[in-house]
């Protein structure tokens, strides 16, 4: 099914657009001196009490802040890294006191865990894989999915921690003969995995059994996008992928991101949604985050797009701050709060 | 959406059963 069955949602004009959508709550100022590369959140404890605090990254550190109040943040932890850049933070969910971090050049060459030690509080880091890495998740339960190697030599591999964050254990799924790109939860259906191959498909595994599910070809309208999130509703898969297309039409507007349904007993799909840009906004996905219903995507033209995806329009813009482009886009794990970066290393926290 | 075939609630259990181990 092609692009044009989709529906299309409303484009609402931009004066409609609440602004009050969107709410300062604080600002972390320029914390690394370098170019900041990604931000995350998490909990965090320390003599017996559980905070939730930002994590930030910039190429060669990692940082921990936690909350001195509402307004005020510190720095309380940072990690080092001098001969692999930083590429990327891995958040695991369910786990208190451990942050993954994917480090490499182009591609991802390490995935890395950052503890404290708990006697001194010093940080070290603890090397969990290494060699030719496509992609990487933490997935509820305290998991870790990563895909090494492409698909003759592929090896997927799924790692549990310890509540504590310490000791793991492997386990290993079953390789389609696709080399995967990227893996997406299924919210609904804890047990199964996403994820995208280089071949335009989408699989499904059975992340208890290590099980292969399902591999379903989706239209080559839908190359190149990225899978962000699924949805187990009523016996379908609702899948939110961004929109790889940079043509803007008369009709679709400027497309962000889409929606496919796809029914995963018969691996027949189609397009039910497109999230398109206000009127008179351009700009096209540079990247973005989905949690729960809620999409946002940092735009080729420096801004912030919401969208809510149950309502299928944009619901708030974040044009660039002091004439900064924003450059990075995160939901909070820890509470309905929108962390957005801008390049010189300032992250700006807002209440959605 | 009554394209896409006959839809299972239980289509994780489903595929789970009649994927190989």
């Amino acid at each position: 099914h092609s692009t044009e069955q989709t529906e299309i949602a409303d484009l609402p004009a931009c004066e409609n657009l609440n602004p009050g959508n969107l709410q300062l709550v604080s600002e972390l100022k320029n914390p690394s001196s370098s170019c900041s590369v990604d931000v995350s959140t998490m909990w965090w404890e320390r003599a017996g009490t559980k905070e939730p605090c930002i994590i930030t990254a910039c190429e060669d550190v990692v940082s921990l802040w936690k909350p001195l109040n509402s307004l005020q943040w510190e720095k309380v932890h940072t990690w080092h890294f001098t001969e692999v850049p930083v590429l990327q933070i891995v958040p695991v969910p369910d786990v208190c006191n451990l942050i993954c971090v994917a480090l490499g050049n182009l591609e991802i060459r390490e995935i890395r865990s950052l503890l404290c030690s708990s006697g001194d509080e010093s940080e070290k880091q603890v090397l969990l894989k290494s060699g030719d890495i496509k992609a990487v998740l933490g997935v509820t339960k305290r998991r870790l999915v990563s895909s090494t190697g492409t698909f003759c030599n592929q090896q997927i591999q799924i790692m549990t921690f310890a509540e504590d964050g310490s000791s793991k254990d492997e386990q290993l799924l079953m390789p389609p003969d696709e080399t995967v790109l990227t893996f997406a939860e299924v919210q609904g259906t804890q047990e199964a995995l996403l994820g995208t191959t280089t071949m335009n498909s989408i699989v499904i595994w059975n992340l208890k059994t290590g099980q292969l599910l399902k591999k379903m070809h989706i239209d080559d309208a839908y190359q190149a996008a990225v899978c962000h999130r699924a949805y187990s509703e009523m016996g379908l898969l609702f899948v939110v992928l961004n929109h790889p297309c940079a043509k803007e039409s008369q009709a679709l507007g400027s497309p962000v991101f889409q929606m496919l349904v796809i029914n995963p007993k018969t691996a027949q799909s189609v397009g039910v949604l497109l999230c398109s840009l206000p009127q008179g906004q351009a700009g096209r996905f540079l990247e973005g985050d989905v949690k729960d219903h809620v999409a946002a995507a940092v735009l080729t033209s420096g801004t912030i797009a919401i969208w809510d995806l149950l309502l299928g329009h944009c619901t708030a813009l974040l044009p660039p701050v002091s004439d900064q482009s924003w450059s990075l886009v995160k939901w909070s794990g820890t509470d309905s709060h929108l962390l957005a970066g801008q390049k010189d290393g300032n992250i700006f926290i807002y209440r959605y | 959406i009554t394209d896409l075939g006959p839809i299972s609630l239980n289509w994780f259990e489903e595929l789970s059963s009649e994927a190989p181990p």
